[in-house]
Protein backbone atom coordinates (compact mmCIF):
# COMPACT_ATOMS: atom_id res chain seq x y z
CA UNK A 1 0.00 0.00 0.00
CA UNK A 2 1.40 3.32 -1.01
CA UNK A 3 0.49 6.34 -0.01
CA UNK A 4 1.37 9.98 -1.86
CA UNK A 5 2.18 11.55 1.64
CA UNK A 6 2.74 10.52 5.14
CA UNK A 7 0.76 13.49 6.53
CA UNK A 8 -2.47 10.93 5.86
CA UNK A 9 -1.19 8.66 8.19
CA UNK A 10 0.14 11.03 11.13
CA UNK A 11 -2.76 12.70 11.13
CA UNK A 12 -4.74 9.54 11.57
CA UNK A 13 -2.65 8.32 14.41
CA UNK A 14 -2.96 11.63 15.83
CA UNK A 15 -6.48 11.33 15.53
CA UNK A 16 -6.64 8.08 17.90
CA UNK A 17 -3.94 7.55 19.61
CA UNK A 18 -5.56 9.38 22.76
CA UNK A 19 -8.02 6.75 22.62
CA UNK A 20 -6.51 4.15 21.20
CA UNK A 21 -3.19 2.25 22.18
CA UNK A 22 -3.35 -0.90 20.08
CA UNK A 23 -5.59 -1.71 17.60
CA UNK A 24 -6.19 -3.82 14.84
CA UNK A 25 -6.21 -3.18 10.80
CA UNK A 26 -7.90 -5.10 8.85
CA UNK A 27 -6.48 -5.51 5.37
CA UNK A 28 -8.81 -7.04 2.36
CA UNK A 29 -9.47 -5.59 -1.36
CA UNK A 30 -11.18 -2.71 -0.39
CA UNK A 31 -8.58 -0.77 1.92
CA UNK A 32 -7.55 -0.32 4.91
CA UNK A 33 -9.85 -0.18 8.49
CA UNK A 34 -10.10 -0.35 11.69
CA UNK A 35 -12.90 -0.02 14.67
CA UNK A 36 -11.31 0.02 18.34
CA UNK A 37 -12.94 1.22 21.94
CA UNK A 38 -11.53 3.15 24.63
CA UNK A 39 -10.57 1.16 27.09
CA UNK A 40 -13.06 3.57 29.11
CA UNK A 41 -15.84 1.60 26.49
CA UNK A 42 -17.30 5.52 26.18
CA UNK A 43 -16.06 6.01 22.50
CA UNK A 44 -16.25 3.71 19.35
CA UNK A 45 -13.71 4.51 16.43
CA UNK A 46 -13.72 3.70 13.45
CA UNK A 47 -10.99 4.70 10.59
CA UNK A 48 -11.27 3.57 6.74
CA UNK A 49 -8.56 4.19 4.26
CA UNK A 50 -10.05 3.04 0.97
CA UNK A 51 -8.14 2.26 -2.23
CA UNK A 52 -8.93 5.30 -3.49
CA UNK A 53 -6.54 6.56 -0.80
CA UNK A 54 -3.67 5.46 -2.08
CA UNK A 55 -1.53 5.66 -5.04
CA UNK A 56 -1.30 2.03 -5.85
CA UNK A 57 -2.61 -0.98 -3.42
CA UNK A 58 -2.47 -4.42 -3.47
CA UNK A 59 -4.19 -6.86 -0.95
CA UNK A 60 -4.11 -10.36 -2.32
CA UNK A 61 -5.20 -11.97 0.55
CA UNK A 62 -7.25 -10.58 3.55
CA UNK A 63 -4.58 -10.01 6.10
CA UNK A 64 -5.15 -8.21 10.03
CA UNK A 65 -1.88 -6.35 11.06
CA UNK A 66 -2.04 -5.84 15.03
CA UNK A 67 -0.50 -2.67 15.66
CA UNK A 68 0.49 -0.70 18.59
CA UNK A 69 0.31 2.84 18.20
CA UNK A 70 3.16 4.16 20.27
CA UNK A 71 6.08 2.40 18.08
CA UNK A 72 4.19 3.16 15.13
CA UNK A 73 4.12 6.61 16.18
CA UNK A 74 7.71 6.78 16.83
CA UNK A 75 8.27 5.19 13.40
CA UNK A 76 5.99 7.46 11.66
CA UNK A 77 7.75 10.88 13.20
CA UNK A 78 11.07 9.75 10.69
CA UNK A 79 8.63 10.71 7.61
CA UNK A 80 8.57 13.62 6.52
CA UNK A 81 4.83 15.19 5.75
CA UNK A 82 5.11 15.10 2.31
CA UNK A 83 7.19 11.93 1.66
CA UNK A 84 5.38 8.72 0.19
CA UNK A 85 4.69 5.94 2.64
CA UNK A 86 4.45 2.61 1.29
CA UNK A 87 3.32 -0.06 3.81
CA UNK A 88 4.57 -3.73 3.11
CA UNK A 89 3.15 -6.72 4.79
CA UNK A 90 3.96 -10.42 3.44
CA UNK A 91 1.39 -13.42 4.11
CA UNK A 92 4.48 -15.39 5.06
CA UNK A 93 6.10 -13.47 7.62
CA UNK A 94 3.55 -12.12 9.89
CA UNK A 95 5.85 -10.63 12.55
CA UNK A 96 6.21 -7.56 11.24
CA UNK A 97 5.32 -4.84 8.52
CA UNK A 98 7.55 -3.02 6.37
CA UNK A 99 7.34 1.02 6.26
CA UNK A 100 9.05 2.50 3.13
CA UNK A 101 9.27 6.73 2.81
CA UNK A 102 10.85 8.27 0.15
CA UNK A 103 11.56 11.92 -0.49
CA UNK A 104 11.53 12.57 -4.30
CA UNK A 105 13.05 15.80 -4.19
CA UNK A 106 16.13 15.12 -2.22
CA UNK A 107 16.22 11.35 -3.11
CA UNK A 108 16.20 9.96 0.16
CA UNK A 109 14.82 6.61 1.25
CA UNK A 110 14.26 5.44 4.58
CA UNK A 111 12.90 2.18 6.00
CA UNK A 112 11.66 0.62 8.82
CA UNK A 113 10.04 -2.09 10.40
CA UNK A 114 7.45 -2.27 12.61
CA UNK A 115 6.48 -5.61 15.34
CA UNK A 116 3.17 -6.79 15.00
CA UNK A 117 1.20 -7.68 18.26
CA UNK A 118 -1.52 -10.35 18.42
CA UNK A 119 -4.11 -8.46 19.29
CA UNK A 120 -7.27 -9.86 20.86
CA UNK A 121 -9.75 -7.84 18.26
CA UNK A 122 -13.56 -7.23 19.17
CA UNK A 123 -16.10 -5.71 16.66
CA UNK A 124 -19.08 -4.10 17.68
CA UNK A 125 -21.96 -3.96 15.57
CA UNK A 126 -22.80 -0.36 14.65
CA UNK A 127 -27.00 -0.52 14.01
CA UNK A 128 -27.92 1.55 10.86
CA UNK A 129 -29.34 4.25 12.65
CA UNK A 130 -32.33 6.75 11.44
CA UNK A 131 -30.84 9.62 12.83
CA UNK A 132 -33.16 12.44 14.57
CA UNK A 133 -30.76 15.45 13.72
CA UNK A 134 -27.80 15.69 11.88
CA UNK A 135 -25.54 18.69 11.68
CA UNK A 136 -23.07 19.47 9.23
CA UNK A 137 -20.40 22.11 9.83
CA UNK A 138 -17.08 23.37 9.49
CA UNK A 139 -14.71 21.27 11.22
CA UNK A 140 -12.51 23.92 12.34
CA UNK A 141 -15.41 25.49 14.22
CA UNK A 142 -16.56 22.39 15.84
CA UNK A 143 -13.25 22.01 17.12
CA UNK A 144 -13.30 25.88 18.30
CA UNK A 145 -16.47 25.24 19.91
CA UNK A 146 -15.98 22.09 21.46
CA UNK A 147 -12.44 23.63 23.12
CA UNK A 148 -13.41 27.05 24.04
CA UNK A 149 -16.76 25.21 25.62
CA UNK A 150 -14.92 22.52 27.84
CA UNK A 151 -12.86 25.22 29.32
CA UNK A 152 -16.08 26.56 30.90
CA UNK A 153 -17.64 22.90 32.56
CA UNK A 154 -17.23 19.22 31.95
CA UNK A 155 -20.47 18.31 30.55
CA UNK A 156 -20.98 19.91 26.66
CA UNK A 157 -25.22 19.72 26.05
CA UNK A 158 -26.08 19.72 22.36
CA UNK A 159 -29.34 20.71 21.85
CA UNK A 160 -31.32 21.07 18.55
CA UNK A 161 -34.40 22.86 17.46
CA UNK A 162 -35.67 25.55 15.27
CA UNK A 163 -33.33 28.13 16.99
CA UNK A 164 -30.58 26.18 15.33
CA UNK A 165 -27.81 23.78 17.77
CA UNK A 166 -26.80 25.30 20.89
CA UNK A 167 -23.96 24.09 22.52
CA UNK A 168 -23.97 24.57 26.65
CA UNK A 169 -21.71 23.90 29.06
CA UNK A 170 -21.97 24.81 33.19
CA UNK A 171 -19.15 24.46 34.99
CA UNK A 172 -19.00 25.50 39.28
CA UNK A 173 -18.98 29.00 38.67
CA UNK A 174 -19.86 29.95 34.91
CA UNK A 175 -22.29 28.63 32.10
CA UNK A 176 -21.81 29.46 28.55
CA UNK A 177 -23.57 28.68 24.93
CA UNK A 178 -23.24 28.88 21.70
CA UNK A 179 -25.51 28.89 18.76
CA UNK A 180 -25.13 28.30 15.82
CA UNK A 181 -27.59 28.78 12.64
CA UNK A 182 -27.69 27.12 9.33
CA UNK A 183 -25.82 29.68 6.78
CA UNK A 184 -27.65 30.88 4.11
CA UNK A 185 -25.37 33.50 2.50
CA UNK A 186 -21.95 31.27 2.09
CA UNK A 187 -21.06 30.42 -1.28
CA UNK A 188 -18.50 27.38 -0.12
CA UNK A 189 -19.88 24.20 0.95
CA UNK A 190 -17.34 23.53 3.60
CA UNK A 191 -17.75 26.62 5.29
CA UNK A 192 -21.71 25.86 5.68
CA UNK A 193 -23.36 25.19 8.54
CA UNK A 194 -26.39 23.07 7.95
CA UNK A 195 -29.29 21.45 10.38
CA UNK A 196 -31.92 19.00 9.95
CA UNK A 197 -34.33 17.27 12.30
CA UNK A 198 -37.50 15.60 12.93
CA UNK A 199 -38.19 16.27 16.47
CA UNK A 200 -35.93 18.84 18.58
CA UNK A 201 -33.96 17.33 21.02
CA UNK A 202 -31.11 17.45 23.65
CA UNK A 203 -28.20 15.32 24.45
CA UNK A 204 -25.37 15.68 26.49
CA UNK A 205 -21.64 14.37 26.52
CA UNK A 206 -18.51 14.25 28.41
CA UNK A 207 -16.41 17.72 26.70
CA UNK A 208 -13.18 16.27 27.69
CA UNK A 209 -14.26 13.06 25.54
CA UNK A 210 -15.18 15.89 22.80
CA UNK A 211 -12.13 17.48 22.88
CA UNK A 212 -10.16 14.27 21.75
CA UNK A 213 -12.73 13.93 18.97
CA UNK A 214 -12.24 17.05 17.17
CA UNK A 215 -8.46 15.96 16.57
CA UNK A 216 -9.55 14.87 13.47
CA UNK A 217 -10.33 18.18 12.06
CA UNK A 218 -6.95 17.90 10.60
CA UNK A 219 -8.65 15.12 8.26
CA UNK A 220 -11.37 17.09 6.96
CA UNK A 221 -12.69 20.44 6.52
CA UNK A 222 -16.16 19.53 7.26
CA UNK A 223 -17.67 17.56 10.01
CA UNK A 224 -21.16 15.92 10.29
CA UNK A 225 -22.67 15.26 13.84
CA UNK A 226 -25.68 12.89 13.50
CA UNK A 227 -27.66 12.31 17.10
CA UNK A 228 -30.73 10.51 17.94
CA UNK A 229 -32.54 10.52 21.77
CA UNK A 230 -30.85 7.59 23.50
CA UNK A 231 -28.13 6.78 21.18
CA UNK A 232 -24.37 7.81 20.89
CA UNK A 233 -23.72 10.72 18.93
CA UNK A 234 -21.56 10.14 15.78
CA UNK A 235 -19.37 12.41 14.88
CA UNK A 236 -18.25 11.49 11.29
CA UNK A 237 -15.32 13.32 9.07
CA UNK A 238 -14.88 12.18 5.26
CA UNK A 239 -11.86 12.62 3.74
CA UNK A 240 -11.50 14.22 0.53
CA UNK A 241 -11.15 12.29 -3.06
CA UNK A 242 -13.30 9.51 -1.20
CA UNK A 243 -10.20 8.52 0.22
CA UNK A 244 -12.00 7.62 3.43
CA UNK A 245 -13.09 8.81 6.89
CA UNK A 246 -13.23 8.12 10.51
CA UNK A 247 -16.19 8.31 12.92
CA UNK A 248 -16.36 8.63 16.43
CA UNK A 249 -19.74 7.17 18.22
CA UNK A 250 -19.33 8.72 21.91
CA UNK A 251 -21.74 7.38 24.39
CA UNK A 252 -24.41 10.17 26.03
CA UNK A 253 -24.33 10.70 29.83
CA UNK A 254 -28.05 10.28 30.95
CA UNK A 255 -30.11 10.28 33.92
CA UNK B 1 -26.73 14.42 37.92
CA UNK B 2 -25.65 12.45 35.20
CA UNK B 3 -24.43 9.06 34.50
CA UNK B 4 -21.71 7.98 31.82
CA UNK B 5 -23.28 5.64 29.63
CA UNK B 6 -20.96 3.17 28.18
CA UNK B 7 -20.94 2.09 24.44
CA UNK B 8 -22.20 -1.40 25.46
CA UNK B 9 -25.35 -0.12 26.41
CA UNK B 10 -25.71 0.63 22.64
CA UNK B 11 -24.12 -1.93 20.56
CA UNK B 12 -23.59 -5.73 20.75
CA UNK B 13 -20.34 -7.51 19.63
CA UNK B 14 -20.33 -8.95 16.04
Amino acid sequence: ARLPRSAVLKKILDSVKDLVKETNWDCNEEGMSMQALDTGRIVLVEVMLREAAFESYACEVPMTLGIDMEPFGKVLRCAGGDEKVTIKASRNDQDHIELVFENEEKERMSAFELKLMDIDGEHMAVPDAEWGAEISMPSSEFKKIVMDLAEIGSDLTIAVSKLGVTFTAQGNNCKGSMVLQPSTAVDKKSEQVAISFTEPLEMTFAAPYMKMITKAAALSSTVTLSLDEACPICVRYEMEDNAGHIKYYLAPKED
Amino acid sequence: TLRQSRIDDFFRPT
